[in-house]
């Protein structure tokens, strides 16, 4: 572990924290991509299914983080589709998550480190959490702003990834360790991010809110 | 007997 990934994922854990707290605080889930978050849900799932299949002992802080992203997730998704669904904007939420998925899938099964079923879901979440943010940019494309507290979202969202990318530097560098699947696709994510982390560092930390032009 | 951890982040 080092100091990268360790603030990488206390970012993650703000980021999940945060979209909650907004859901829960406002007890509205405007401004907020439910595909995302179903995509997030499905990424961890298939990423941790370690979990399900051969139980082991929570004895360990990386089981227990395990089994707080995949309940935060779905419990996100469950906000957001059952509790404050009236407050869901579908119409707005209209980038066709399938587009997503079913390349992610195709991508797994063609590149990959071991064609074995837990190594090709493992990929595939890797591959799909690249691109699970597109609905997310694409709704406030449409929107054409977004609220501040969504912007904190997802400036810990986007923040992850790239900290992750300096632990990469940082253990290929002193453990000689290189995960080419997970690099390549946090970096592709992370530069999904740029666009959003120019307007949030531009205007949210002056207090502004993020209003795309129309 | 989990095979060689060869992910071991989250």
């Amino acid at each position: 572990m080092n100091i990268f990934r360790l603030f990488g994922d206390l970012s993650h854990l703000a980021a999940i924290a945060i979209l909650l707290l907004k859901i829960w605080k406002t007890r509205s889930c405007a401004g907020v991509s439910g595909k995302t978050q179903l995509l997030f849900a499905v990424c961890f799932i298939t990423r941790y299914i370690d979990l399900f299949l051969h139980f082991v002992s929570l004895y360990n802080t990386e089981k227990v983080m395990k089994l707080i992203y995949i309940s935060a997730s779905v419990f996100t998704c469950y906000l957001i589709f059952f509790k404050f669904k009236a407050t869901y904007d579908g119409n707005h939420d209209s980038m066709r998550a399938e587009f997503l998925i079913v390349p992610a899938a195709g991508l797994a099964c063609l590149i990959n480190t071991k064609f074995d079923a837990i190594e090709i879901l493992w990929t595939f979440s890797i591959y799909l959490e690249a691109v699970a943010i597109l609905p997310q940019l694409f709704l406030i494309s449409k929107t054409g702003e977004a609220e501040t507290i969504t912007s904190h979202y997802l400036f810990a969202q986007g923040s992850y990834r790239a900290l992750y990318i300096l632990n990469w530097i940082y253990r290929y560098h002193y453990e000689s360790h290189v995960d080419t699947i997970a690099i390549v696709a946090g970096v592709v994510q992370t530069i999904l991010y740029c666009d959003f982390f120019y307007l949030y560092i531009t205007k949210v930390v002056k207090g502004q809110k993020i209003v795309l032009p129309a | 007997l989990s095979p060689f951890k060869k992910h071991d982040e989250l």
